[in-house]
């Protein structure tokens, strides 16, 4: 539908870039479910939530920006791994990280996530979103959580959820891309493949849309989290200078 | 470059994440 850079495909090829896909995201994806499920009962007790709620709020920032981008360096590996990343240009390369990342970090955080205790897999245990509350960002926190529930509520399979986070991550219409039209084709192959996987799958039609819609969450959470990251800084930027994980400070320009 | 050093070697390395 997009005219030129509409690539033609077969049904191979969209298969192929599938399983290419869903293996990077099964190699790269930190936990496996497995190992999720078997640490599910394990949330955090009473005094351990007053723990965190009362550490200082740049030791716990230091600890969520920490965890953050343990997971980014996953999100860089799989990336690393899907078939057309590395042939792009070092530049849209970076670019698509920089923006990305989170993103995808947030779209996998439906895996380590209990929808019926509204938890999330952090510091080994499940948290509810009090643990977070000496943040400072309730309201962030709230929306992530959310959002976690809600991509809970669709169900994929780690092969979607693999095509969706490779989609997102190869998103064409990022800023400072020097070869746009290259990750447009990449974009649109990963799409094709993603439906191509829904349909295989038996998924109702209606669910490509509701994943396009995830983007837009996906964008306003990476920006209030940005904005948050600033608010910090302006009170804490020695915290964030000295104590902050350098790769986390490259990504989020603090 | 420089301002993304780590991105650049963390794409640049063919084994796991370098220890940050």
């Amino acid at each position: 539908s997009n005219g030129d850079t509409s690539p033609t495909v077969s049904m191979a090829e969209l298969d192929h870039q599938a399983q290419i896909i869903s293996k990077s995201h099964l190699e790269t994806c930190q936990y496996l479910r497995e190992e999720l499920q078997q640490m599910s009962w394990q949330n955090f007790l009473q005094d351990e939530v007053e723990s965190y709620q009362s550490k200082p709020r740049e030791v716990m920032w230091q600890l969520c920006a920490v965890k953050i981008t343990e997971a980014i360096q996953y999100v860089v590996e799989f990336a690393k791994r899907i078939d057309g990343f590395m042939d792009l240009c070092q530049n849209d390369q970076i670019v698509l990280l920089k923006a990305g990342s989170l993103e995808v970090v947030f779209v996998r955080m439906c895996r380590m996530f209990d929808s019926q205790n509204n938890t999330v897999y952090f510091d080994g245990k499940f948290a509810g979103p009090d643990v977070f509350k000496a943040l400072g960002c309730d309201d962030l926190i709230t929306s992530v959580f959310d959002f976690a529930k809600s991509m809970c509520s669709l169900h994929l399979s780690e092969d979607e959820l693999a095509l969706f986070s490779a989609f997102v991550l190869l998103s064409a219409d990022r800023s400072w891309l020097q070869e746009k039209l290259q990750v447009e084709k990449l974009q649109q192959k990963t799409q094709l493949a993603l439906q191509h996987v829904l349909q295989k799958n038996q998924r109702e039609d209606g669910l490509l849309n509701k994943l396009r819609c995830k983007v837009s969450a996906l964008r306003s959470l990476c920006s209030r989290h940005t904005e948050k990251l600033s608010a910090f800084r302006a009170v804490y930027p020695d915290i964030v200078g000295t104590h902050f994980p350098p790769l986390y400070k490259e990504l989020f320009g603090a | 470059k420089e301002k993304h050093k780590i991105l650049h070697q963390l794409l640049q390395n063919s084994t796991s994440p370098v220890d940050l």
